[in-house]
């Protein structure tokens, strides 16, 4: 995770997003 | 306001040079093109690029004959309701997609050729108020469909025979989408853009939906065409037909725009802007293959740009047969498919 103009950014962002969004 | 700050860049005015007449083949039983496509096509051992092409009520399929010369296969005769575009599906074969309705889709259909019964066919694979639909990677179909009281994302899976097997339901969001782009390189992974104007990203193994992201006010009715990430970012390519003309940046037709999905942030990368002489009315309807863009204006001509760049590489006139109504770019990038409404077709080498 690094931190760019648009934020905290991830390579894996993908996978976090899927494991934090309602099924 | 950090796409604002940007400042496009013309290379010395549009080249036309840059693309290349190749062929040009003309339907002369066409009244009016709806659309013109390209699809892989295997016969007798040999998978080659043909032509499709749509009017109202038909769809051709064209051959290679020579290396300037087209010939028809085959005609699909639709008669009952009117064609209204081809929808590509990437890596299939032997299969061409087609939406059907009045003013909005209300049916897609498959035709193909069917070995088994060595012959031609059409089959229904979804009916409804079909709001936006895309072909993705793997045979696979994403549709949005409303109906009064809410709106359906379906992902279908289509068989080599002309049906539809497995299926997944995604979580619509609020507004209306209005397209999709898949995620290059991410197979679970795709993109909507909606009628409130934000891009919506999707998961269509679990049918979630991660994240909406807003575009701004600045470019109502924004269209997404492609998606891809790199280095923890989505860039996603959007098409603006009612952007308005601005000072900084001209008439955007185009734009590469990168959001952090995580935080839901964007900063504009490249604006592609309507050609000098152009500008002022918006563009009719676009095309995207990699980093070309390309689409007709109300001019009745056709540009081309290089999107990463933001420059507008070609520039197709209006011709002697008149205005250009379409401009497609053909599978694999093999070329520029430019139509006018009397059913003539140029193919460009660019």
């Amino acid at each position: 995770c690094s931190e760019t103009d648009l934020g905290p950014i991830s390579l894996n962002w993908f996978e976090e997003l899927s494991a934090e969004a309602p099924p | 306001d950090a796409a604002e700050q940007l400042t496009p860049v013309l290379l010395d005015g549009p080249r036309e040079e840059s693309l290349q007449l190749v062929s040009e083949l003309k339907d002369s039983s066409c009244s009016c093109a709806v659309d013109v496509s390209t699809v892989w096509w295997e016969a007798a051992g040999c998978r080659e690029l043909r032509v499709v092409t749509a009017s109202e009520s038909a769809v051709s399929l064209w051959e290679p004959l020579a290396p300037d010369c087209w010939g028809k296969v085959y005609t699909w005769h639709l008669r009952e309701i009117p064609v209204i575009q081809i929808i590509s599906l990437p890596d299939t074969c032997n299969l061409v997609c087609v939406a059907l309705g009045e003013l909005e889709i209300g049916e897609i259909r498959l035709l193909l050729y069917s070995c088994e019964t060595d012959s031609f066919k059409h089959s229904v694979v979804k009916t409804g108020n079909i709001k936006a639909v895309v072909g993705l990677k793997d045979w696979r179909l994403v549709s949005s469909s409303r109906t009064m009281q809410e709106q359906q994302v379906e992902m279908v899976s289509l068989s080599e025979t002309g049906g539809s097997k497995d299926g997944q339901t995604l979580m619509p969001p609020e507004e209306t989408v209005t397209a999709f782009a898949e995620v290059e390189g991410m197979r679970e992974a795709l993109v909507g853009t909606t009628a409130g104007n934000s891009v919506v990203v999707w998961n269509l193994k679990t049918g979630q939906l991660l994240r909406k992201m807003h575009v701004g006010y600045s470019y109502p009715a924004s269209i997404c065409h492609r998606a891809y990430s790199d280095s923890g970012l989505l860039f996603v390519v959007l098409s603006h037909p009612l952007a308005k003309e601005s000072e900084s940046c001209g008439s955007p037709a185009f734009r590469v725009v990168a959001f952090n999905p995580l935080t839901g942030r964007s900063a504009g990368v490249m604006f592609s802007c309507l050609p000098p002489g152009h500008a002022g009315r918006q563009y009719l309807e676009g095309d995207v293959w990699d980093t070309a863009g390309a689409a007709v204006l109300t001019s009745g001509a056709v540009a081309v740009w290089d999107l990463l760049r933001g420059w507008c590489t070609a520039v197709l006139p209006p011709g002697p047969a008149g205005h250009w109504a379409l401009a497609r770019w053909a599978t694999g990038g093999a070329g520029l498919l430019a139509g006018h409404r009397d059913g003539t077709v140029h193919l460009y080498r660019y």
